[in-house]
């Protein structure tokens, strides 16, 4: 029976969610009817998810789950979620590592690119240090592994690599991400696994670093 | 998706009060 | 035998860990001899956590995990975590809630007045409008509840309280929380558990809400 997702396209919250729809099988269907900015706003909607926040989840026997990495959660599978309570520790740890210190770096830098915000020079600076710490510990990790926790896909990979994303696609080009080589085989495997193109589709590394266009 | 992903609530000054937690701690 | 937990004395991200911890029986001892600001930037440190940051848990069989909720979730036991995948996905929701949520507003707001940030007049008031709408959907959750997920204590409650204290102890008056009357009732309940009395103590409610002394 239907599961329903709730976000606009192109969500790389949303894509971590479908992703790991994939692999475990889930049928997870996205809602053609929602409208960004006037769904999430009705009654109905803030009845079921109060923050008003996508993407938001509503499984078959209607438990309705808020925030990306608890629906990945819901949606996925004892193998995507960790064999073990301390291979899942490590899950959380990943998906964690994804929210603290990718994603605010990765939006600072790359969102004024796209013309979503502002540039300013000193925090655009700091968040390219704070992405090179980032791929330098996901480098040195990925030395003598192929995935992240144990032997194979997990939600941990999953995360990491959706919100690795507007990185390699915008601004990581060959001279900045020359010193973290297994963090880029490790993501190529990860956006080349048929499960992920199937939402993302064919991602290109970028050749030339996106500048602020004033 | 850019009109949306401005709607995202990003914590764009974690690391200024991430840097301010850690000198306080580490000064105490 | 021994589980470490490298961190600094009220750390509220440690609270959560030693609170878990209480819960479940795991013997977690924190490290006398770690001084933040040096041995966290020691190489033996960044050999097993290449972040530096705190809190930083050893397990008895060696395994490092970093990420406070990641630690969590090793030192818990299935109670805690959740019964359910399911349940399990909506403690990872809140955990994720008090990080995304409360976390950064609480942040704002709090640290100007503990002296730990200088103080921004607008961002202020960003942060107890967040605030505000936190609680708001913490005590709409818990009206009819007693805890955030199914009929016990789960490291959601953990998280969340834990998350909340400097809010409650610093800012959250009686006026100012007077409308969440379920989420107050709630937090009460938390504070008073022996397994939290016994890593925070005793935690009064502030009368006077803090301001940002120049």
């Amino acid at each position: 029976s239907p599961q329903t997702l709730y976000t606009y396209p192109e969500n790389f919250r949303a894509f971590k969610v479908l992703v790991a729809a994939q692999y475990s099988g889930a049928k997870v269907t996205t809602d053609p009817a929602f409208v960004f900015g006037d769904t999430n706003k009705t009654p109905a909607f803030l009845n079921k998810f109060p923050l008003g926040k996508v993407p938001a989840f509503e499984s078959s026997d209607g438990r309705c789950i808020f925030e990306s990495n608890a629906i990945c959660w819901a949606v996925a599978n004892d193998e995507l979620r960790g064999a073990s309570p301390m291979d899942q520790a490590q899950v959380v740890a990943w998906m964690s590592f994804a929210d603290n210190e990718i994603l605010p770096a990765s939006c600072t830098w790359v969102f004024p690119c796209m013309g979503i915000m502002s540039f300013n020079k000193g925090n655009t600076e700091r968040a390219k240090e704070d992405v090179r710490k980032a791929l330098q510990c996901l480098n040195t990790h990925l030395l003598t592994r192929t995935f992240l926790v144990g032997e194979r896909i997990t939600l941990a990979d999953v995360s990491v690599c959706c919100t690795l994303l507007h990185l390699y696609q915008y601004v990581l080009d060959a001279g900045f991400r020359k010193p973290f080589q297994n963090a880029n085989r490790w993501f190529t495997t990860m956006i080349n696994q048929p499960q992920v193109k199937a939402v993302i589709g064919d991602l290109k590394m970028c050749d030339k670093m996106a500048q602020f266009d004033p | 998706m850019a009109l949306e992903l401005a709607h995202e609530t990003i914590w764009f000054d974690k690391w200024r009060v991430d840097d301010a937690e850690r000198q306080f701690y580490e000064n105490k």
